[in-house]
């Protein structure tokens, strides 16, 4: 999934680092 | 108790993080030679101060309250500071990298923690080439252990500061090898 160009764009890094903070309060 | 993360949890972070280390070096040649907006002004690597405005944005670094701006309706960097961009973080080489970091876990050492800070941090954990430096080394150790510090006074177990701050003591303890600040549910 982060091989898609389009989830690699300029904010990839913002976007992983949100999406896994977010995954703990979902866990 | 409720704190700590479970392990299936942690090894997920460590896969993802791996993923997204593949990913950024495949691009990062792409996203150094583009052009920065003119607004973007990366400070030196010696400039400690800089870094830290420039990162966490003036009015996290004057510890001023956030102001709804009414009469600017679009985002200003220089107040909100930037994001880790990959058009910027593409740009820096090790030393900025190391550099920068130790700025941030200075600052956090005498500061609270905030969602600026921790996207930073991360991004900077991700542009981080193992085998680490000694200097690296340490500097990550001490981040782990002022997390764990923060997270023991951490009142509210739904915290979004919460989660970060577990997400970065996972991260430096199972991706970069320093299981003895893991935290073993």
């Amino acid at each position: 999934q982060s091989d898609a160009s389009d989830v690699w764009d300029d904010t990839a890094l913002v976007k992983a680092y949100d999406k896994a903070v977010a995954s703990f309060k979902n866990a | 108790e409720g704190y700590c993360p479970t392990l299936k949890w942690q090894q997920q972070q460590v896969a993802n993080f791996s993923a997204v280390r593949q990913s950024l070096a495949k691009h990062r040649n792409h996203w150094r030679s583009q052009h920065l907006d003119s607004n973007v002004s990366m400070p030196k690597s010696e400039d400690e101060e800089g870094w830290k405005k420039f990162c966490l944005g003036e009015r996290v670094y004057s510890e001023l309250d956030a102001v709804s701006d009414n009469e600017n309706l679009g985002v200003d960097y220089i107040k909100v500071g930037f994001p880790p961009l990959l058009s910027i973080v593409s740009r820096m080489n090790q030393a900025t990298v190391t550099s920068v970091l130790e700025y941030l876990i200075n600052w956090f050492g005498e500061k609270k923690f905030t969602p600026e800070l921790g996207r930073w941090l991360y991004a900077l954990l991700a542009c981080l080439e193992k085998p680490l430096l000694p200097e690296a080394h340490s500097l990550i150790r001490q981040l782990a252990r002022r997390c764990s510090e923060v997270r023991v006074l951490e009142e509210n177990k739904n915290e979004e500061r919460l989660s970060a701050l577990n997400l970065i003591i996972c991260l430096v303890s199972r991706y970069f090898d320093q299981r003895d600040l893991a935290d073993e549910p």
